[in-house]
C-alpha cells in the first residue's frame, strides 16, 4: 500500500511541469524511502531523473516496492483540478492498476477524488554511475534560465565555455550572435544568488537549444541550479528539492 | 555544424 501526502499539491505540480514537456510516459518506482522516476526523451538525448524522498511529503508510507506507470499528459490533467495549496495524496494498492489522487482543503472540508489508470511501460531503469565532472557551476535557476531563453532566439545550439574565472554562454545564429559572460560571485545577503564555479579543466561543449528549453522549466523547483559539465559525459543539470533532486542528463553536439 | 550525440554515447546500457 502506498499513502504519500503532500502538504501543498503546488509542489507535485511544479515536479511534474518541471519535465512533462520532454517525456510522455514514465514509471514511478515508490519505495519505503521515497519515489524515483527516470525517462529518456524520444530522440535519446536527455534523460530525465526524479527522486523525491519520504521528507518531502507530510506523511510517507510504503510497505512494498510498488510501480506506478503514468502517462504525464493524463496526470497533469488532474493535477490542475486540484488547488495548489490544497493537500495531495497519492493512493495505491500493492498491486495496482489506477492510483486514486485525493485533493484536501483542510480549511473548507473539501475534498475532492480522482482516479488514474496505470500503463503498463516498458522502460529499462538505468543505474548511473557517479561520472567524473570537469567544471562544476552553481548559479540563480531564473538567471540560468534567461540566459537560455535569451539566448535561444538566436541559434538552435548553446555553446557553454568554462575557464578559470569566467563562464560564457554563446550564441551564434543566422540573425546575429549573442553572449553573456558571467563571473563567480558571493551575494552575502542572499546567498542563491551567488554564482560558484569549480573549474578543473577548462570546458568548451555545444548543446541543443530545445534541450535546454525543456531542462530550464525544472526553475520553478529551485532557486539554484547545478550544472555539471565533461566532455566525457554527458551534462548534469540538477534541481534540489527539500528532500531529492530533478536532474537532466544531456548529450551534448559534436563536430562530425 | 556539430552533430548531436545520443547518450548511447556515454551510456553503453542505452
Amino acid at each position: 500500500m502506498l499513502e504519500a501526502k503532500f502538504e501543498e499539491a503546488s509542489f507535485f505540480k511544479r515536479i511534474i511541469d518541471g519535465f512533462k514537456d520532454c517525456v510522455q510516459l514514465v514509471n514511478f518506482q515508490c519505495k519505503d524511502d521515497g519515489i524515483i522516476a527516470q525517462a529518456v526523451d524520444d530522440s535519446r538525448v536527455l534523460l530525465v531523473s526524479l527522486e523525491i524522498g519520504s521528507e518531502s511529503f507530510q506523511t510517507y508510507r510504503c510497505d512494498h516496492p510498488i510501480t506506478l506507470g503514468i502517462d504525464l499528459n493524463s496526470l497533469s490533467k488532474i493535477l490542475r483540478c486540484g488547488n495548489n495549496t490544497d493537500t495531495l495524496t497519492l493512493i495505491a494498492d500493492d498491486t495496482p492498476d489506477s492510483v486514486l489522487l485525493l485533493f484536501e482543503d483542510t480549511k473548507r472540508e473539501r475534498i475532492a477524488e480522482y482516479s488514474l489508470k496505470l500503463m503498463d511501460i516498458d522502460a529499462d531503469f538505468l543505474k548511473i554511475e557517479e561520472l567524473a565532472y570537469e567544471s562544476t557551476l552553481m548559479m540563480p535557476s531564473a538567471e540560468f534560465a534567461k540566459n537560455v531563453r535569451d539566448l535561444s532566439q538566436l541559434s538552435d545550439s548553446l555553446t557553454f565555455t568554462i575557464t578559470k574565472e569566467t563562464i560564457k554562454f554563446q550564441a551564434d545564429g543566422d540573425i546575429g550572435s549573442g553572449s553573456v559572460i558571467l563571473k563567480p560571485y558571493v551575494n552575502m545577503d542572499d546567498p542563491d544568488q551567488s554564482i560558484k564555479l569549480e573549474m578543473e579543466q577548462p570546458v568548451d561543449l555545444t548543446f541543443g537549444s530545445k534541450y535546454l528549453l525543456d531542462i530550464v522549466k525544472g526553475s520553478a523547483l529551485s532557486n539554484k541550479v547545478g550544472i555539471r559539465l565533461s566532455s566525457e559525459a554527458p551534462a548534469l543539470f540538477q534541481f534540489d528539492l527539500s528532500s531529492g533532486f530533478l536532474q537532466f542528463f544531456l548529450a551534448p553536439k559534436f563536430n562530425d | 555544424a556539430k552533430k548531436q550525440a545520443t547518450l548511447a554515447r556515454f551510456f553503453s546500457s542505452m
